[in-house]
C-alpha cells in the first residue's frame, strides 16, 4: 500500500458514493447512465469472486463489499427505484460492442487460462471502457450537471493515481502487472478530454462534447 | 519463477 493507491482508492469510493448520494438526495437519475452503471456493476462482481477464494486483508475485503453493494444499490436506484427518472432514450449506448470484444480479448490475452482469472482480466478491461456509455449519453445531450462531473472526475482520478502507484510498486517493489498498467492507461486516456474540460470550465456544469 | 495470481489491488 503507497499513498498512490490509497488516495485512488478513497477517490473511487468518494466517487461511488457522490453518484449514490446525488441519484438519492435529487430523487432521480436523470443524465445519469443506467449502462455504465450496470457495467460497472459487473466488473466488481467478475473481479471480486476472489473474496470467497482468498482473504488479502481487512481493508481490502471491507472496501471490496463496499464497492460491490454501492454498485448495486446504484442500479437499483436507476432501475427500480427512481426509473421514472431515468433517460433511457439518451442511454443508448450498444453495450454489447464493448463487452464481446472485451470478452473476446480476456480469453485471449490474459495471465492465466483459468475460470477466476479470464474473469478478472474480463472485468479488468471492461472497466477500462465501462464509462463510454456515460460519456456518450453527455456528449449526445450535450450538458452534465455539476455533481456529474465531479463524480467523472473522482472516477477518473482513481486511475490516474493508480498509474503512479504502478510507476511506485515497479520501483519500489518490481511488480507489474502489464494487463492491469495497459487497461489503467486505456482507461485514464479516456477521461483526459473530461479532465481538460472539468479544468479550464472549473467544474461547473457545461455544455460539454467528446 | 512461479506467478501467484492473487490480485491485491481493488
Amino acid at each position: 500500500m503507497n499513498i498512490f493507491r490509497l488516495i485512488g482508492d478513497l477517490s473511487h469510493l468518494a466517487a461511488i458514493i457522490i453518484l449514490l448520494l446525488k441519484i438519492w438526495k435529487s430523487r432521480s437519475c436523470a443524465g445519469i447512465s443506467g449502462k455504465s452503471q450496470i457495467l460497472f456493476a459487473i466488473v466488481f462482481t467478475t473481479r471480486y469472486l476472489d473474496l470467497l477464494t482468498s482473504f488479502i486483508s481487512l481493508y481490502n475485503t471491507c472496501m471490496k463489499v463496499i464497492y460491490i453493494g454501492c454498485a448495486y444499490a446504484t442500479v437499483y436506484l436507476i432501475y427500480m427505484k427512481f426509473r421514472a427518472t431515468y433517460d433511457g432514450n439518451h442511454d443508448s449506448f450498444r453495450v454489447e460492442f464493448l463487452v464481446v470484444p472485451v470478452g473476446g480479448l480476456a480469453v485471449l490475452i490474459n495471465h492465466d487460462f483459468s475460470f477466476l482469472e479470464i474473469l478478472w482480466t474480463f472485468s479488468i478491461y471492461l472497466e477500462s471502457v465501462a464509462i463510454l456509455p456515460q460519456l456518450f449519453m453527455i456528449s449526445k445531450t450535450g450538458e452534465a450537471e455539476t455533481i456529474t462531473t465531479h463524480y467523472l472526475f473522482c472516477l477518473g482520478l482513481y486511475r490516474a493515481l493508480y498509474l503512479f502507484n504502478w510507476i511506485w510498486r515497479f520501483y519500489f517493489e518490481g511488480f507489474f502487472d502489464m494487463i492491469a498498467i495497459v487497461a489503467g492507461v486505456v482507461q485514464t486516456v479516456l477521461y483526459c478530454d473530461f479532465f481538460y474540460l472539468y479544468v479550464t470550465k472549473d467544474g461547473k456544469g457545461y455544455r460539454f462534447s467528446i | 519463477r512461479e506467478f501467484i495470481y492473487q490480485h491485491d489491488e481493488l
